[in-house]
């Protein structure tokens, strides 16, 4: 079957926050977005993965010229929604694969992240759509990242590979 | 500014599975994406938010049909990958706001976890790519919650809701 892989796409420009043990509780996350969004961040991705016990940690990516701000928006905001540690991480890089159906073929997300484990390539954070798997991955590792899954696809020159935002 | 929610989305055929403290090495994705696809498991969802200390949570989303398979599937590696834990729930429902650009725009993630918050649902798992941002809530609370976002962003009788997966 022709494959679903159109192109990969690596961003360079976001830096990570996670707050860890939030109060699973309907309107935490609201109030951390909303309180982004009046400072003008412009969160890029958003990643809560399952829950345990009653807390939960969600994770931002949002441009690394933002992330001072949002670092000091969401330590403002924690005596009121009740958590303690913000954790930041500029030195990151979110490599994607895209493509229309991907997610339905089961392998494809297998053969990406095969890609990174041969290159040795630690998986931090994953979130995926139906046309799009991104993973996030050390900053220094991105180019080689990038080359492991291009090559794991055959990506020709006709295919799009995009570096920046 | 044109509001870029084109249509509220809701996947009632999706179940939930999670292992809680996979070593976070390279190659643990790719193993259990790659345990899944060589049993045929679609899966929809793949969530990994950030990890503590050496260990993360994977969690993804299955079509229900398959919930039982994955589950034996992600048991059965579990002494060989180094974890113990899958939890899986059936009852579980994605809901999703759809639109290009949307992201960029601080203020929609937020709308659309507010709308959440007033109606009293609390919000378990969360991913989102540019161009959409996804909400795991309880199943029974499935109808509420596209309501809720329906109404908050105006979507008038022309946008699109698709019900189904
Ligand atoms: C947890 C898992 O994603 C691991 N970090 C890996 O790269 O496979
Ligand atoms: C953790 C956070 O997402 C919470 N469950 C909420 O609904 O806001």
């Amino acid at each position: 079957a022709k494959i679903p892989v159109k192109g990969v796409a690596l961003d360079l420009n976001q830096s990570q926050l996670a707050i860890l043990r939030v109060p699973d509780l309907p309107g935490v996350a609201a109030s951390l977005l909303e309180q982004l969004a009046s400072r003008g961040v412009c969160v890029d991705m958003i990643i809560q993965s399952q829950s345990e016990q009653n807390s939960n940690d969600i994770a931002f990516t949002v441009p690394s010229t933002d992330l001072h701000l949002a670092e000091t928006v969401l330590q403002q905001a924690a005596s009121k929604l009740g958590y303690r540690d913000v954790i930041s991480d500029r030195a990151i890089a979110k490599v994607s694969i895209v493509g229309t159906g991907m997610i339905q073929h089961p392998g494809i997300a297998a053969r990406m992240f095969n890609a990174l484990a041969q290159a040795n390539i630690n998986i931090e954070m994953i979130a995926t759509s139906e046309i799009k798997v991104s993973c996030v991955v050390r900053q220094d590792l991105a180019i080689e990242a990038l080359r492991a899954i291009h090559a794991e696809f055959n990506l020709d020159g006709n295919d799009k590979i995009s570096i920046g935002s």
